[in-house]
């Protein structure tokens, strides 16, 4: 990618990340729809030799060689049958029996995650710079579980199977599902034998906001990753006949002739249909729109298939609006035809004029690349949250990273936007969600994992989690763009990911496979159902009272029973273990105007090894009849080096 | 409806594997021909589940989920890119 790792404070660290070999002893597995192996983010020039460790390859297949593995790329495959055995043979005229990527998706996330040093790259001069993956010094492993016709969860686990038998160290999964419990969810039972073997489980936190309640990927061994914007855009300008301007974004990068007043018509008003303004599939009247700019409304169909369909129509342009969902979130994409999305608030504007004037007219501007826009990041609208629907004890998202307009490499088989009718062909592409930032945090990992290699899954984790910030460098809070108002721990969980904090977080919360399974013992599942996840027979004691909340996670989610009659206490008990120099901690609780009181215990705890473990309880005790809107806190333990910090979020069920 | 065939995730506890088989992949399959003479296994699990994927009939799901050491026959899921 560019710019995140400038944007992350990487392009500073470069002593706190040596480029040493235990850097380039950590395999990222990837399983996505694939690998564009030419690309330069897979050259492996000035890579010293594979892990002896390692035991994965490139399988040969269609227009895919063994050969096309090499000391960066070090293992492709691809797992169909699950797919074929449901849709039928796969047709090789479409897409690739192989574990070459068709479609983009894997290539983007793959370098996101481990990408070689790449000069010169952009997408036709957007977001221009030099490409690297987070952990550009690690290597990458990619499994093939994604088809067009979607992730089939019996490849899904074929393709974890493999990779835990290949020995990759952090797997990245950019894919999700509506799941009701952990027991059914296939990559929570995956992550879980990946985890036992010492593999942080990466995961996308899904696009579904800002919806509450709307994650995919909960389980608590699996690190759930929201999305959030950096510090760059692509600004372009919609300037009204009536002088007024509106600001927006774009990818365009089509002929400048363009720039000119044109008639202005919205798509609701030019089309048969009463869904006429979504620009969708046959909708528009040719006649109404030809040479136009055409305002079409977000929603329904994918954004790039509205310019597409105005394309089609003989549309000179298209201003793309936000709705209430979105915001003022704005996307970019690389449209066939001059296009800029704007927010919400423009968008009635514009509408506003174009109801209001006879002759309504615009034109469009393109700014280029910005950077150091502020505030950044925001939380992406879209960007899936809490509370944690299966648990709500276990507060997720547990961060979030990158995941808006963001660039890295893209398939050879299709154009930018993805779509057939786009014959262009591009390096790197620039495309949003938590897709995106999910591969952040698992090159991020690779990162730690590289300068830690004796660190769990948790620790890493939480080294992640503790040393996330949550307000801006002016003392902002970090805002959600969805609301424009300060985001909460149900929206960017710990906060945002800062990788040179996180590789010396003082202390860590470490969780280990047992402690998974008193857990689950605690959500009273059967001996059947701990089976299925842990692959043995477990029996809980049923002398011991287990609880959700001894659950030792790095981050607090209290759920108290709404119109409960007196006052009512849950009690959480966590573990640190020293992974710093000795020192004191000292604990601060910070929970602004609310009624809730919380008690931590001891309130000090010394340290004088490594890996030395201490203690602490925390009481919340809400009052009766206490409020029942959600409240926000924040847990931290100092010795005035390093911060160790918890967010704590309250509510009421 | 009853004959459409459907991939299952089929979950098996291992420890109860009858000691007349020596290898779990060959109580795997007696499992499945035990409800299914042609099912063939699609995938053999070795990590990740202790189990296999197979494609069946809703009743052949059924009547496997009662065999002894059958953990749960769940319906293929299909997940989507974020």
């Amino acid at each position: 990618t560019t710019r995140t790792p400038l944007f992350l404070g990487l392009d500073r660290s470069v002593n706190i990340f040596p480029e040493s070999d235990a850097m380039s002893d950590v395999i990222v597995g990837v399983l996505d729809t694939g690998v564009w192996p030419e690309r330069k983010s897979f050259d492996d020039t000035g890579f010293g030799p594979v892990p002896d460790s390692w035991k994965g390859e490139c399988e040969s297949s269609t227009n895919f060689s063994s050969a096309m593995c090499n000391r960066k790329l070090v293992g492709a495959r691809y797992f169909s049958r699950g797919y074929e055995t449901t849709l039928g043979p796969i047709d090789e005229s479409k897409e690739s029996k192989s574990p070459r990527d068709d479609d983009g998706h894997g290539t983007h996330t793959a370098s996101t995650a481990a990408g070689s040093v790449v000069e010169g790259a952009s997408l036709f001069g957007y977001a221009s710079g030099t490409a690297r993956g987070m952990a550009y010094r690690a290597r990458v492993a990619m499994y093939k579980v994604c088809w067009l016709g979607g992730c089939f969860n019996s490849d899904i686990l074929a393709g974890m199977d493999k990779a835990i038998d290949d020995k990759v160290d952090v797997l990245s999964l950019s894919l999700g599902g509506s799941t009701p419990d952990y027991y059914k969810d296939s990559i929570a039972i995956g992550a879980f034998a990946a985890m036992e073997k010492g593999i942080l489980v990466s995961c996308s936190a899904g696009n579904a906001g800002p919806n509450q309640f709307s994650l995919a990927n909960q389980a608590p061994w699996i690190t759930t990753v929201g999305a959030g914007t950096i510090d760059r855009d692509f600004p372009a300008y919609v300037s009204l006949g009536n002088g007024k301007n509106f600001s927006g974004v774009s990818l365009y990068a089509g002929d400048s002739s363009f720039n000119k007043m044109l008639p202005l018509v919205y798509a609701g008003n030019a089309s048969n249909v009463t869904s006429g303004n979504l620009c969708m599939m046959g909708t528009l009247i040719p006649e109404k729109v030809k040479g136009k700019i055409v305002l079409c409304d977000r929603g329904i169909s994918a954004r790039v298939q509205k310019g597409f369909v105005v394309k089609a129509a003989g549309g000179a342009g298209m201003v793309l609006t936000n709705t209430a969902a979105n915001g003022e979130e704005l996307v970019a994409d690389a449209h066939l035809l001059p296009a800029a999305a704007v927010g919400q608030k423009a968008g009635d504007a514009i509408k506003k004029y174009l109801f209001s004037d006879p002759n309504p007219t615009a034109e469009i501007l393109f700014g280029g690349t910005k950077v150091d826009i502020q505030p950044s990041p925001v939380v992406a609208a879209f960007s899936s949250r809490g509370p944690n629907s299966i648990t709500p004890e276990i507060l997720k998202p547990d961060i979030i990273a990158p995941g808006v307009n963001i660039l890295a490499g893209w398939t050879g088989t299709v154009g930018p936007t993805g779509m057939a009718e786009d014959d262009r062909r591009v390096e790197f592409n620039i495309i949003s969600g938590t897709s995106m930032s999910c591969p952040h945090v698992s090159g991020l990992a690779a990162l730690i994992k590289g300068v830690h290699p004796e660190w769990s899954p948790a620790a890493i984790r939480s080294a992640l989690m503790t040393t996330a910030y949550t307000v801006y460098e002016n003392g902002g809070a970090l805002v959600d763009v969805a609301t424009g108002k300060p985001s909460t721990p149900f929206d960017h969980g710990a906060g945002h990911v800062d990788p040179v904090s996180a590789v010396n977080p003082g202390l860590v919360y470490d969780i280990n496979a047992d402690d998974y399974l008193n857990f689950l013992c605690a959500l009273k599942y059967s001996p059947s159902q701990i089976n299925m996840i842990a692959r043995r027979n477990f029996t809980c004691d049923s002398r011991k009272k287990y609880s959700v909340t001894d659950l030792n996670y790095p981050s607090f989610a209290v759920s108290f029973v709404a119109g409960s009659d007196g006052s009512n206490t849950i009690k959480y008990s966590r573990t640190l273990t020293n992974v710093g120099p000795a020192g004191t901690y000292k604990v601060t609780v910070s929970s602004p105007n609310s009624s809730v009181k919380i008690i931590v215990e001891p309130e000090t705890l010394s340290f004088t090894q490594i890996n030395e473990k201490k203690s602490y309880t925390v009481s919340f005790t809400a009052p009766s009849k206490s409020s029942v809107t959600d409240v926000f806190g924040r847990i931290e333990w100092s010795d005035g080096k390093h911060v160790v910090s918890s967010p704590v979020a309250i509510s009421w069920s | 409806a009853m004959e459409e065939k459907k991939t299952y995730i089929i979950h098996m506890a291992k420890s109860q594997m009858p000691a007349i088989f020596d290898d779990h992949t060959h109580w795997y399959d007696a499992s499945l021909k035990s409800v299914s003479e042609s099912a063939e296994m699609i995938y053999v699990y070795k990590n990740v589940v202790h189990g296999f994927a197979a494609r069946l009939t809703a009743q052949q799901a059924e009547s496997l989920e009662t065999q002894p050491g059958i953990l749960s026959v769940l319906p293929e899921v299909i997940y989507q890119l974020h």
